[in-house]
């Protein structure tokens, strides 16, 4: 469980806390709009009404108690910029803003953000991969040499199992998984066998994943 | 390599054709906006400017000929929900569709959307796990039974190899990464050994991963 400090209640805001709450975490919310901070008041710890731009308010919030702080404020950017830094000042241990635009985000890292989040780039970017290349339906790029991918199963590889094809040891990629029909299941054998109607996902180096989908 | 129609040039609409047009696929956008069309003249493979709640205009991009068509107009919900209801009726063969909000993804399901896309709440969803649970990141919900999650090494299996703990066959999930320091490294052998200084990254149904943090 964890205690999280979350300004701004617009959509991004209040499903975080909503779904903090929902959790199991402890969750504070401060918006300067009255109705959005009484609406979430059954579901978070706390709820508080004030204006995160006056550094006394700020204060008051006691931010140091809290392990995440997060600064869900998109569309002013003076106000997300501002609130961002002033947080890390008071020793906020760690802080996570939300940003609308590019250059926004490069700011925010460069004033007191620990980590940015850009919802429609970052949906963007899914999509692109989920919906773009052939074969390749990229779930998540862990890091940039790091990711999980759905890839239709090579011909080569049909009615072979996962130990007979070596694929760990051989290709440097884990199997974790399968599709039939939309659905996924787990995949935990060497001896579980793969066929066409599948698709696989895979996980290991971006590189070593894209020579997947290559194969005869 | 695939042909994608994206109308709606905002955030989500101009990040998803630049990221499209990036990896390879054949990308169309259109947009009322004049400026908005003009600059991705440079980065898609065509881009026209219309008002696609006219009928006519919307017939006459060829709808039938992508592989997948975006509606990537959040704001005015009357028009994403016309255009979307509209490129079906045209014989569209995947219609994937941006709501704002909850109610009007509703809408959108029911109106010809075959998926859609809820940037914020996504993005609030994913950062609720990834920074909520104690010992435990959730990277991603594949689906309700099958996770990939970022977990603390339990103290009893510090210092012993992952084919040592057999973990796949006692536990059915599968270690596929580990991060040290912040990086991510992939993980494919049974003879990697594990410390308390890492987090393991494992995948397998979500109830079979619950168990790991609670382990000794
Ligand atoms: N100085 C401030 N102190 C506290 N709350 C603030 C402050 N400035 C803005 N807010 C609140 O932040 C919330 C989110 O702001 P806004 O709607 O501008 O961002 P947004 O990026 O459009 O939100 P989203 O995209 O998540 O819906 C609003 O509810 C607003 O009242
Ligand atoms: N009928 C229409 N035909 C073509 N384009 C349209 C139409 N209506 C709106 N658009 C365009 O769709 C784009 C996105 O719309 P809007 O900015 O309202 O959505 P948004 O959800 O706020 O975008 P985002 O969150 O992705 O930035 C705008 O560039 C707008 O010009």
């Amino acid at each position: 469980m964890r205690t999280v400090l979350i300004i701004g209640l617009g959509r991004f805001g209040k499903h975080l806390a909503l779904r903090m709450a929902e959790l199991g975490n402890e969750v504070m919310v401060v918006d300067t709009d009255e109705a959005k901070v009484e609406e979430m008041l059954p579901f978070v710890t706390r709820a508080q009404i004030g204006d995160c731009m006056n550094e006394k308010i700020l204060r008051s919030l006691g931010v140091t108690n809290f392990d995440f702080c997060f600064v869900a404020i998109g569309d002013n950017f003076q106000a997300s910029l501002e609130i961002t830094s002033q947080l890390k000042e008071l020793g906020a241990r760690y802080v996570i803003a939300k940003a609308d635009r590019t250059i926004h985000e490069k700011f925010l890292l460069r004033n007191g953000a620990d980590a940015v989040i850009h919802p429609e780039r970052d949906a963007a970017m899914r999509a692109a991969r989920a919906y773009g290349a052939r074969n390749v339906f990229d779930y998540l790029e862990l890091t940039e040499d790091f990711s999980v991918i759905e890839v239709a199963v090579p011909d080569s590889w049909a009615g072979k199992s996962i130990g007979e094809l070596r694929v760990q040891s051989k290709y440097n990629v884990n199997i974790i998984a399968c599709k039939i029909g939309g659905k996924i299941r787990p995949v935990a054998g060497a001896d579980y066998v793969l066929s066409k109607e599948q698709h696989i996902i895979i996980a290991g180096n971006a590189d070593k994943c894209a020579i997947i989908p290559e194969l005869p």
